[in-house]
């Protein structure tokens, strides 16, 4: 806002998460203080995991409320305003976790406006933890400020944290915490004294993350399964199973565009991880350049011996040459299968490569859908692969449909100083598989439209999500069987899955948000439909989005497929506009980054210090 | 005229010259998010020097500012701008600040222009003044961008498609035709190109003698490199 002309009466934060799902209501109520009308801005972060569902303006009485409409509809319209000269709201990317949504309008004076942004997300469980984060920058200080959240884990929890970037020791107290065995109540409430960030001046301290992070009580076996109004939902991740042992090849790029600093933390993290290696696993190093290069010829017992001879050989991993990823994975893929033919691997144990690189296949086959169809079929199904892609030009799409096509993961690394730790951290998600091909089998005459009930994995920290529709509104239990290979037996179970009354679970409360469990259903299959649309089948890609679009626009989800427009109220400068806010893909992501990164890079260059020159990049022509 | 994309994080960067007959105007910088556009129009030397080569210089910039009602025409003689509905005229002779609403100028005398655009672009157009009565070469321009990071990623141009970053790879050094300019293998947008070692001028800090900048050299007016073909960039006036 401007100066002082704008007043912030309020902004609230209202979180309820209740099994995983959360749900976000942000509201802003501000006035226009000033005699003559002025613009105001409302511009919030959320989860990039998040979609948003709903969206309101309320101005004078007027409430204008967002419509989520068909990308390509919603397209026409935003056009058709751009052409006649009015603006568009939009989401923006803002960093690796969240995105920006951003409007304003034209506020009469001496009057007020309020906003709500509406959006929900299910909490994914990683390293052994979920984590709830709300962004709060207020610009000034605000007569009501709070962030509350509930939480409703009818699992139990057993530890809740929280804590933010901008707490000092005088706000530290205000935050406040209730924890009881299935529920948890946090808030934090600053005073507008409190929020100032020094007596007498307008400057707020209020700016930064407020971070919650809890786990629920892991229940054996079956795990925990909720029924709750004809939908159910399952969550599986039980304490206390042995990892099963890997035998992982480290396929590492080594072209001429992993030089400098990005091959320096690629091996410091294969440093760092070669480390942790279980006694039991088996690894193998494999460098590419156009020319492929391994450590051994098969796979070796991470032994301390092999690990530090490892570690030596990894250490001197140098940059040079071009790209050829197709040759590099492949060698990889027939190393681990020889290793199985000749029964050098336990049996037991699970076969993964992950592959580090910057991108941009330029030598042997460079066509990425051949290189995906060469992979696809050498691993045929029997390993996994996880991708890590280096840097803003790394074509992240390509690595993300690969990794799916072969039960595995992709993951973008970002050029900055904690590379080696981003590089350490997906390496810990994926390196302790506790189950393999699991299972979770429901009776066909109780339920339908499962969201993916087969995986490939369950690695320690994560947990396995599935739900679906109830045939019958009134069942209320049902045979479940989950099955897996664990490291020394087979991982079988069954049980039966009951209705969880909430009402007398938590008997104080109101109406949570009764249709949770559908809405984590449809969230869910929202989700796998979109990875399906880009990494399944041709046949099944038109479908997958078809149906995806169905549903987003069913259960109002801002997803890639759809679009929420608001109409803009009419002002003194033109007619209606319609504000379009839009979900960002991972590759219009990478683009927000490539320029991030190099507004980053400009702006050291024009700091008036003249060795800054050397370190950011010039176009220029002159005379020869 | 050269064109060079200095790269330092890579610790490299891209060269390639432009040749055109003289008089033509290219497009170097077109960005219709923001309504920016740079043009220059290129000349001659004065009679075909003794190896027969002709070299090409700009002579003359026209810059528009769409959204900002901006126009600036820059040329060996004079300096021209346009704001608030009104014309200016600075001579290269001079030197002068002049802060505007919307564009900030900053001419040092016989030497270098540094223009900023609110919120969009900033850049230093530099004077080559030759020796008058010289029998081949004359005054020409060169044109520095300093911070573009505010154009839209749909800018495009001569240089313009350069400002957000290009990826390449170097592989196969190989002799070249001179001892001391290899040539190689370069992988960029798709293709590969066979590029030379070389070094091109960056005026900046000495307007006279230039500090030599390693890097790899383009054959062909850019092909390859560039988007398209040079043609695409020819435009029909300055503005």
């Amino acid at each position: 806002t401007n100066e002082a002309t704008v007043e912030l009466c309020s902004v609230t934060v209202d979180c309820t998460v209740a099994s995983r799902f959360a749900h976000t209501v942000m509201t802003s109520v501000a006035v226009n203080k000033v005699n003559s009308s002025q613009e105001i801005f409302f511009e919030v972060e959320l989860p990039k995991t998040a979609f948003i569902t709903n969206f309101s303006m309320e101005i004078e009485g007027q409430v204008y409320v967002g419509e989520v409409k068909e990308k390509e509809k919603a397209k026409k319209q935003y056009e058709k305003a751009v052409s006649s000269g009015q603006t568009a709201g939009l989401v923006k990317a803002s960093g690796r976790k969240m995105e920006k949504f951003s409007v304003s309008v034209n506020i009469a004076a001496q009057s007020n406006v309020t906003f709500i942004l509406t959006y929900e997300e299910l909490l994914q469980r990683k390293l052994g933890q979920y984590e709830i984060l709300t962004r709060v920058k207020p610009k000034s200080l605000v007569q009501k400020f709070q962030i509350v959240t509930n939480i409703y884990e009818p699992q139990g929890l057993s530890y809740v944290d929280a804590h933010a970037t901008f707490l000092s020791n005088e706000l530290l107290p205000l935050v406040e915490k209730t924890v009881s065995d299935k529920k948890a109540h946090i808030s934090f409430s600053p005073t507008v004294e409190q929020q100032r960030k020094c007596p007498g001046c307008d400057g707020t301290l209020i700016d930064g993350d407020f971070i919650i992070k809890y786990d629920v009580n892991r229940v054996k076996g079956l795990g925990d399964i909720q029924i709750v109004n004809g939908y159910f939902v399952h969550f599986f991740a039980p304490p206390d199973l042995p990892r099963v042992p890997k035998n992982v090849v480290f396929v590492i790029d080594r072209s001429g565009s992993m030089s400098g600093i990005k091959m320096q933390q690629t091996r410091q993290a294969l440093l760092e991880i070669l480390k942790d290696l279980d006694e039991e696993d088996h690894f193998a190093i494999i460098q590419f350049d156009s020319d492929i290069e391994s450590w051994k010829e098969s796979l070796t017992k991470a032994t301390k011996e092999n690990v530090a001879a490892g570690m030596d050989y990894a250490g001197n991993i140098k940059d040079r040459g071009a790209t050829n990823i197709n040759d590099g994975v492949l060698r990889g893929v027939n190393m681990l299968i020889q290793d199985r033919q000749e029964k050098r691997l336990p049996e037991r144990s699970a076969d993964m490569i992950i592959l580090l690189t910057d991108g941009m296949p330029n030598h042997g086959e460079s066509n990425i859908t051949k290189i995906q169809e060469n992979v696809r079929s050498a691993i045929g199904g029997n390993m996994s692969l996880f991708c890590l892609g280096f840097g803003d030009d790394v074509d992240y799409s390509f690595l993300d449909v690969m990794s799916k096509q072969n039960k595995g993961l992709a993951r973008r690394i970002f050029e900055a100083s904690d590379a080696t730790l981003q590089l350490q951290g997906f390496y810990q998600e994926v390196s302790s598989p506790l189950l393999l091909e699991v299972d979770l089998h429901y009776p066909d005459n109780a339920v339908d439209f499962l969201t993916t009930n087969h995986f490939s994995q369950l690695f320690n920290g994560s947990e396995i999500v599935v739900a679906g529709r109830l045939l019958d509104n009134g069942v209320e239990n049902f045979l479940v069987e989950v099955f897996g290979q664990g490291f020394e037996e087979d991982f079988k179970v069954q049980g039966q899955a009951s209705a969880v009354d909430w009402n007398e679970m938590y008997p104080d409360e109101e109406y949570i948000f009764g249709d949770f469990t559908e809405r984590l259903w449809a969230y869910l299959t929202i989700q796998q439909l979109l990875e399906k649309s880009k990494s399944g089948p041709s046949d099944e890609k038109s479908n997958a989005t078809a149906k995806a679009l169905d549903m987003s626009l069913q259960y109002s989800f801002v997803t890639p497929l759809t679009s929420m427009v608001v109409t803009k109220p009419e002002t003194e400068d033109g007619p209606d506009s319609p504000l379009i806010a839009d979900k960002l893909t991972e590759e219009q992501r990478q683009l927000a980054d490539k320029k991030q990164l190099y507004t980053g890079l400009i702006n050291q260059y024009v700091r008036p210090v003249q060795t800054a020159y050397a370190a950011s990049p010039t176009y220029f022509v002159d005379g020869d | 005229p050269h064109f060079m994309i200095e790269l330092p994080d890579r610790e490299d960067a891209l060269c390639f010259n432009i040749n055109d007959k003289p008089g033509t105007i290219f497009n170097l910088v077109r960005d219709p998010t923001s309504g920016i556009l740079v043009n220059g129009q290129t000349i001659g030397d004065k009679m075909i020097p003794p190896d027969g080569h002709v070299n090409t210089y700009f002579c003359r910039f026209g810059i528009v500012h769409q959204t900002l009602g901006v126009r600036l025409e820059v040329s060996t003689q004079d300096i021209s701008v346009f704001q608030d509905n009104k014309w200016v005229k600075l001579q290269w002779s001079e030197t002068a600040s002049l802060k505007g609403p919307n564009v900030d100028l900053l001419l040092t005398k016989d030497r270098s222009l540094t223009v900023t655009l609110k919120d969009s672009v900033k850049f230093v157009i530099l004077l080559h003044k030759v020796w008058k009565k010289h029998p081949y070469h004359r005054d020409y321009l060169g044109f520095y961008t300093l911070d573009s990071h505010l154009l839209s990623p749909v800018v495009h141009g001569l240089l313009g498609q350069f400002y957000h970053g290009i990826a390449f790879e170097v592989t196969d050094l190989r002799p070249g035709e001179v001892p001391e300019k290899p040539d190689a293998t370069m992988y960029v947008k798709e293709r590969q190109l066979n590029v030379t070692r070389g070094w091109q001028r960056d005026f900046r800090k000495d307007v006279k003698n230039g500090e030599n900048v390693p890097c790899w050299f383009i054959h062909s007016n850019g092909t390859g490199l560039i988007d398209g073909n040079v043609t695409d960039y020819i435009v029909s006036g300055l503005f």
